[in-house]
């Protein structure tokens, strides 16, 4: 769908809702919590690197993994590293973005370089957190 | 700026690339003229030049609306989400969501919010994933994630020139003065927060 520009689009093709806007229903989430809709945000984890590929538990609980995933997601967008799904970190998620993953073969591609110090649930995970 | 992964790069020498566009698109002289304008932008910071070629299966990169499961393993997901995605060098392949609402001239001042993406600020970023340049975590950046509905954003910010020069070089041309980033044209999003 091209347009000259913004007014030129009919109403009808301008949707409500969009694919993600539903993950603003899980502020507040945080480790330990279980919530309805965690399973397809870790989907959206995995896709973007911050989920290991190897990573399987797609259920609706908030587990450690998800936690990281969240963290090094914070930390890449200069955000306030919680964990927990706050406000501004909901508000970055929503946006439409690229496809390419930020995180690739457990490095961010987005700091430099830098490892991602495990966050992305691959085997050095628990020389970091624990 | 970042690279992707070992740093895949276009040759040394291989600085004359040539781009095509999916024949089944059938895109009109606006919509090209879009993504040429997005080329000149890293042409005019490196050696590289980029030329449209009609040859699609032989250009170095080839562009292409799809919907959905579009072969690749990464489908679309209809309206926003991800608008885009493009592999590293040299594998050439730059592909767009057909499901979105793309708007080509950029005009965004007075509007009101609506699910459209500016075409030309994707494809400035898209274009920095083919010459081997990943996501940014400034914010100022082209190479930036996030690309939002709302907003053009197609200027070289610093982090971008620098990390495509270290790719390839500057552009001869080139006066390395500093970039000059325009505001962001933004919407009246009465108070929303800015978005890229």
């Amino acid at each position: 769908h091209f347009f000259p520009n913004i007014t030129s689009i009919p109403p009808s093709l301008i949707p409500n809702t969009t694919i993600w806007d539903a993950f603003n229903n899980l502020h507040g989430c945080q480790k330990g919590v279980k919530a309805k809709g965690l399973a397809k945000l870790k989907k959206y984890f995995q896709l973007f690197g911050y989920l290991n590929n190897s990573y399987d538990n797609f259920d609706d609980d908030f587990d450690e993994f998800l936690e990281f995933a969240v963290k090094t997601y914070q930390l890449n967008f200069n955000l306030n590293a919680t964990g927990e799904l706050d406000p501004s970190t909901l508000k970055h998620i929503v946006l439409p973005r690229c496809g390419n993953p930020d995180i690739v073969n457990g490095t961010s591609t987005m700091r430099s370089g830098k490892p991602s110090d495990g966050y992305s649930a691959n085997s050095t995970i628990h020389t970091v957190e624990h | 700026y970042t690279f992707f992964p070992n740093r895949p790069r276009w040759p040394p020498g291989r600085t004359q690339l040539t781009y095509a566009f999916l024949p089944d698109n059938q895109l009109s002289d606006n919509v090209r003229s879009v993504f040429s304008r997005a080329f000149e932008r890293w042409s005019e910071v490196t050696p590289l030049n980029f030329t449209e070629t009609t040859s699609f299966d032989r250009a170095d990169i080839r562009i292409g609306f799809f919907t959905g499961d579009h072969g690749d393993g990464e489908p679309f997901d209809g309206v926003l989400g991800t608008l885009a995605h493009a592999f590293s060098p040299p594998a050439g392949r730059f592909h767009l969501d057909g499901d979105e609402n793309w708007v080509i001239d950029g005009d965004f001042l007075n509007s009101s919010p609506a699910s459209a993406v500016d075409l030309e600020s994707v494809a400035v970023h898209e274009i920095g994933h083919l010459l081997g340049l990943g996501h940014s975590s400034v914010e100022g950046a082209i190479m930036y994630p996030t690309i939002s509905s709302g907003v053009r954003k197609v200027e070289l910010a610093n982090d971008d020139i620098t990390g495509i020069q270290e790719l390839y070089g500057a552009n001869p041309n080139y006066n390395g003065s500093e970039p000059t980033l325009t505001p962001r044209d933004e919407w009246d999003m009465s108070g929303a927060p800015p978005r890229m």
